[in-house]
């Protein structure tokens, strides 16, 4: 199964990961 | 002629079973291959997709995923002999990677079927939340991240889909759409907005603004701990508890309220989450993908694999206003199959919930899989997915829509606080 996310957000959003990683519940996914 | 087509024998003899499945696969590649469009819009706005992609692709779209799901399903959910329960699950975990150790029930006996260990929960404090705007939704594998260009999301490299596929358009008629009122005062207004009528409009008997400390309205207020909210907080507490604000007319009442979590609770929560959103997006209702001038819409998606831990959890702050459930099909959605398949999360059964979180528009979209094609929301008792359709009323773009303005007299929606469980993913 899969969730995707679709969110609106300043341009200066940044992603904190990496394609491929592995992430848990929780964990920071990206900062403004 | 007549004698020999009297005399001949007639020999009878098995046909090899691919050619049957070569024979379906060619007939599904012919009907897809026809409609070569690979979006149309339908005749009452509805976005409809068409299968497309390699070879193997065609032959996933002939078999009966949806049935073969629900057999799976069906499987899983016989009960185990309490003697082999511990055995078949920590095989089950070995070959996954399931860690046994942050169960909250690490009896394994106590697991009736396979189904209820997929279904299993965390012990407390197993998953810390992080301190950010956004958080992981679930424990995966990040499949793809981005921006939204235009309106097309990329599935994966080079494949993309359409935004307004996946989270459905509003209809051109109206129908299904609940209801999602703007706020009332546009917002070069808000700053101006008593906090009378700021509370006459959220017909609650206090003002949002005051709630949150006495922020001026224009301004998302900037929560803090020691935010002092009104000394008599407490007292409207207690009054709204006695006598919560009256139901405006003609509101339907959502099977979504949480009516048996004590009121108190409920409002403390809904406060909560008020705060994080600040005053402007704890306001601006159906606010839509559009995005506000200087932000950008972006994505994220996240591959669970079957080993593990298949429960939800709110990625953030937010408010649910709807959800939208898409009846599609149940293509696996292995990394695989993602790059390959195209329109792969549009063409699957989905539920896509709609809100709105500090910076304008959130949405979250949990996609079903063969073996995974269930998906519950722990606030929509309504919420039914993969039951059986016939195949002709199976129209990608489809979909049912649910209001959950009742959930929340404050906010017009469902509160969620970040890390908050939302529900999961079911066997079959």
């Amino acid at each position: 199964s899969t969730i995707v996310l679709v969110f609106e957000a300043p341009a200066s959003f940044e992603f904190g990961l990496k394609a491929g990683q592995k992430v848990k519940v929780g964990e920071r996914m990206g900062s403004v | 002629v007549a004698d020999a087509w009297r005399s001949t024998p007639t020999k009878w003899y098995p046909l090899p079973w691919f050619v049957g499945a070569c024979l379906l696969v060619f007939l599904q590649y012919r009907r897809n291959v026809k409609a070569n469009k690979e979006v149309e819009v339908g005749e009452d706005g509805e976005h409809v997709v068409k299968l497309r992609g390699p070879w193997q692709v065609h032959i996933l779209g002939a078999l009966p995923l949806r049935n073969m799901s629900r057999l799976w399903g069906y499987l899983n959910s016989l009960e185990l002999p309490v003697w082999f329960r511990p055995i078949g699950l920590r095989l089950y975990a070995y070959a996954f990677g399931c860690n046994l150790d942050e169960l909250e029930e690490p009896d394994l006996r106590s697991y009736p079927s396979l189904g209820d260990f997929f279904y299993r929960s965390l012990k407390p404090g197993a998953r810390p939340i992080a301190d950010a705007p956004l958080v992981s939704p679930a424990d995966g594998t990040v499949l793809h991240f981005g921006m939204v260009q235009g309106s097309r999301v990329e599935q994966v490299k080079g494949l993309t889909y359409s935004l307004d596929a996946l989270l459905g358009v509003e209809r051109p008629d109206g129908s299904g759409r609940g209801r999602s009122a703007r706020v009332e005062f546009p917002e070069r207004e808000l700053a101006a907005v008593s906090d009378e009528e700021f509370a006459n409009v959220n017909g609650i008997e206090y003002s949002l603004s005051q709630l949150l400390g006495g922020s001026s309205p224009s301004t998302p207020s900037t929560p803090t701990e020691t935010t002092p909210l009104r000394n008599d907080f407490p007292a409207d507490l207690e009054a709204y508890q006695r006598h919560p604000p009256p139901k405006r007319s003609g509101e339907r009442v959502d099977a979504s309220v949480e009516s048996e979590q004590p009121m108190q609770e409920t409002v403390a929560e809904h406060v909560t989450v008020a705060r994080e959103l600040g005053v402007r997006a704890a306001l601006d209702r159906g606010h839509g993908l559009k995005p506000r001038p200087g932000n950008a819409l972006f994505f994220t998606v996240i591959y669970l694999a079957p080993g593990d831990y298949h429960r939800f959890h709110s990625p953030a702050a937010w408010v649910v206003e709807k959800r939208r459930h898409f009846t599609g099909e149940l293509f696996s959605v292995s990394p695989y199959i993602a790059r390959r398949l195209e329109n792969l999360f549009v063409l699957n059964e989905r539920v896509a919930l709609l809100g709105r979180w500090r910076y304008g528009a959130f949405s979250m979209i949990p996609v079903g899989a063969t073996n995974v094609g269930s998906i519950k929301i722990n606030f929509d008792k309504e919420l039914r997915t993969n039951v059986r359709v016939r195949r002709g009323e199976l129209r990608p773009g489809m979909y049912e829509e649910a209001v959950y303005d009742g959930a929340s007299q404050l906010l017009h929606g469902q509160p969620l606080k970040a890390g908050q469980e939302m529900g999961g993913f079911c066997l079959g």
